[in-house]
This record gives structure tokens, C-alpha cells and sequence, in this order.
């Protein structure tokens, strides 16, 4: 037997040139996917010297895409009167939470509005907005900076005219 | 848990494939039994009048059959049948005296040797619709792709084979010879076979 092979045809012609092969769940053993190589072996070459990866094209088999559309599995549990609604009450419930809770919110705030006092919070805020700099020549940064006066830009003298 | 799903395959005729009698090497009769797989039917009966825009069955890269219908467009026809050129053509030989010929420029004591393609018997192959397998249709395979995938065609390396479902897998006949005698190979078996991969390996496909 050749090491690690789960399948094996059994001797076809060459001259087809094609075989088909129908995945079955068993091969993957309990796991999702796994890798495999396929390969050929011809008639003159015994099961002891074929080497499968010699000139074999590896590939994955896995279990396919679960179809998550409306089967007739579902149809038929429809029809005989069972059906689940849990997504129903979850879509209807959380949304109704959420406007109860902004209503309460807003007459809280409403009712409770006359006792609220942020002035103080707002007058220190508005003083660091509003500070007076003053003279640049009054800051400890800038006191030792001796600022040179400014002098006339040398002008252009027109020459009289003779 | 959901169960997986597992398409029927689908019927694209209401017509039962029947057994049909066909005449081979010019007296043999024989009975020939179509089978359908993949929806693909194989030894089905020829059309009475061969038509140039009869639908043939090409392969995907993972090896699933894909009808293609050929298009005749300005005069010409688009996605015709595959030509095969010379790959299941045999060389031979053929050596001409000058009393074969008798050729006006021959010199009669010369021989002419003249290369000549004699085609393969095509009694059962013709009965396969699905496109055959050349060494044009190799792909590369490997990290840096420079490995050609001989004698496969199909499935291309790293395809994703599904459960439920049927495959084909195609190679070049001509491909697998025998060292000694240099002739094709008569019988093959298709193995499949587990291998074992790293962590990095892994392939983490879309579940």
C-alpha cells in the first residue's frame, strides 16, 4: 500500500485521460479541511516504488459552505406551525430600551434643570479664553532681549535734474 | 450543527439515456451505454449531422465541468471545439524509393524520407466530450510557480475540493510511458493521498 493514501481507483484506461472523484465527509476524519496530493500511477510502476509527491498536485478537500438561506427544511417546519421567533423579540426589544431610556433622560434633565449651576465652571473658562498678555518687554522670557531700535533703511537719493 | 448541504445534480434533459448500437472497425458492432456524471454525459449518442456550434465541456481550474457554447461571430467561430496539433499524433517514418514516386527530380538511386503524423484511434476517445489534457494546458506549480504540473491539467495545485461534490481530474495520456518499450502506458489508478503540512501551511479558508 502506498503510505498515507485514502483513496485508490481502481486500474482505468489511460487513453481517457480523465477520472472523476466525489468528495466524501469520511476522508476528512472529523476535521474541516486537510491537504492532499494527488497523483497517478501507471500500470508499470509497482505500489513500493510510486512515489505519490513525485510528480502529484497538491489541494485541499474541505466541508464546503454552509448555505444559510431559507431551506426546505425550514419551509416545511413553517408550515407544520414551528418557527422561531427569538430573533423577533431581540429586533423589537433592544430598539425599545433605547427610546425608554432617551424619554427618561430628557424629562430628568427637564425637571432637573433649575438646580443645575455650572457659572463657576464657566467664568474660569472664559477668563483663560480672555487673558491680557501684556508688554512683551514686562515677561521674565523677554526681559534680558535687547531689542534694537529701528533705523531708516538707507533711501535712494534722486539726482537732481541739470 | 447544520447539515452540510449536498446538491443534487442537476438534470438538463428530460430524456433517459438509452443504449445505442454503433458499428467499430468497419464491422464489430457494439453496444454502447451512455453514463452521466457531473451532469456531463459520456458515450451519449453522436448527432446524425455534425454540428460546428455543438456545445462541448471544458474544465474548471479546480477540475468541476463548464458547457461552453461556441459563437459564430463575423463569420468565425468563437470558443469552438479544442484542437489538439499533434499531441496524440504518432511520428512515423515513411521511406520512398524512386519507384514509389517516381518524382521528375528524384535521383533513382536516391530514398526520400518524409515525416508523417498518423492519428490515434479515436474509436472510444471520441465518446468523451470533455476537453482532453495537453502539455499547453500545463499550469506551474510550487512557491515561485516554476514547476510544471505534468502530466495534470486539472485540479490546479491548491484548489479546493468540496465535500458532496464531483470532480474531475485530467491528465496528458501521452505523458506516462514506459522507459523501456517507449509506449503509452495502458492502465493508470488515481490515488489520493493525506499529507502532512506545517502550522504556517495551514490553510485558514473562509468557513
Amino acid at each position: 500500500d502506498i503510505p498515507a493514501t485514502f483513496f485508490s481507483s481502481e486500474w482505468v484506461k489511460n487513453a481517457d485521460g480523465i477520472y472523476p472523484i466525489e468528495i466524501d465527509e469520511d476522508w476528512l476524519q472529523g476535521q474541516y479541511e486537510r491537504r492532499v496530493v494527488v497523483s497517478v500511477q501507471p500500470f508499470n510502476v509497482p505500489d513500493d516504488e510510486f512515489n505519490p509527491l513525485l510528480n502529484g498536485v497538491l489541494l485541499y478537500i474541505m466541508m464546503g459552505s454552509k448555505v444559510g438561506k431559507t431551506t426546505k427544511e425550514e419551509w416545511a417546519l413553517i408550515d407544520a406551525g414551528i418557527s422561531d421567533e427569538k430573533w423577533y423579540y431581540v429586533a423589537i426589544t433592544i430598539p425599545t430600551i433605547v427610546v425608554v431610556v432617551v424619554v427618561f433622560l430628557y424629562f430628568f434633565l427637564h425637571v432637573n434643570g433649575r438646580y443645575r449651576d455650572f457659572s463657576d465652571v464657566t467664568k474660569a473658562t472664559l477668563g483663560k479664553k480672555h487673558r491680557v498678555l501684556g508688554k512683551i518687554s514686562d515677561m521674565k522670557r523677554f526681559k534680558k532681549m535687547k531689542n534694537h531700535k529701528y533705523d531708516e533703511l538707507p533711501s535712494f537719493k534722486k539726482p537732481s535734474k541739470q | 450543527y447544520k447539515k452540510v448541504h449536498r446538491p443534487k445534480v442537476k438534470e438538463t434533459t428530460s430524456e433517459e439515456v438509452k443504449p445505442w448500437i454503433r458499428t467499430i472497425y468497419e464491422s464489430q458492432v457494439e453496444i454502447v451505454t451512455p453514463t452521466v456524471i457531473a451532469g456531463v454525459t459520456f458515450s451519449g449518442r453522436p448527432a446524425p449531422t455534425p454540428d460546428p456550434l455543438e456545445p462541448w465541456v471544458s474544465l474548471k481550474k479546480d477540475g468541476t465541468p463548464q458547457t461552453i457554447k461556441p459563437e459564430l461571430k463575423n463569420g468565425r467561430t468563437k470558443k469552438g471545439r479544442p484542437e489538439y496539433s499533434t499531441y496524440f499524433k504518432t511520428l512515423s517514418v515513411m521511406t520512398y524509393s524512386f519507384e514509389d514516386l517516381k518524382a521528375h527530380n528524384m535521383d533513382p538511386n536516391d530514398v526520400h524520407e518524409e515525416e508523417v503524423y498518423v492519428d490515434e484511434d479515436d474509436t472510444y476517445i471520441s465518446l468523451n466530450p470533455i476537453i482532453r489534457c495537453t502539455p499547453d494546458r500545463y499550469f506551474y506549480k510550487g512557491v515561485a510557480k516554476d514547476i510544471p504540473s505534468e502530466p495534470f491539467c486539472t485540479p490546479r495545485e491548491n484548489s479546493m475540493w468540496k465535500v458532496g461534490k464531483t470532480y474531475f481530474v485530467s491528465w496528458y495520456t501521452r505523458f506516462l510511458e514506459d522507459e523501456h518499450s517507449g509506449e503509452v502506458v495502458d492502465k493508470v489508478r488515481i490515488h489520493l493521498s493525506y499529507v502532512k503540512e506545517k502550522a504556517s501551511e495551514k490553510g485558514y479558508h473562509k468557513r
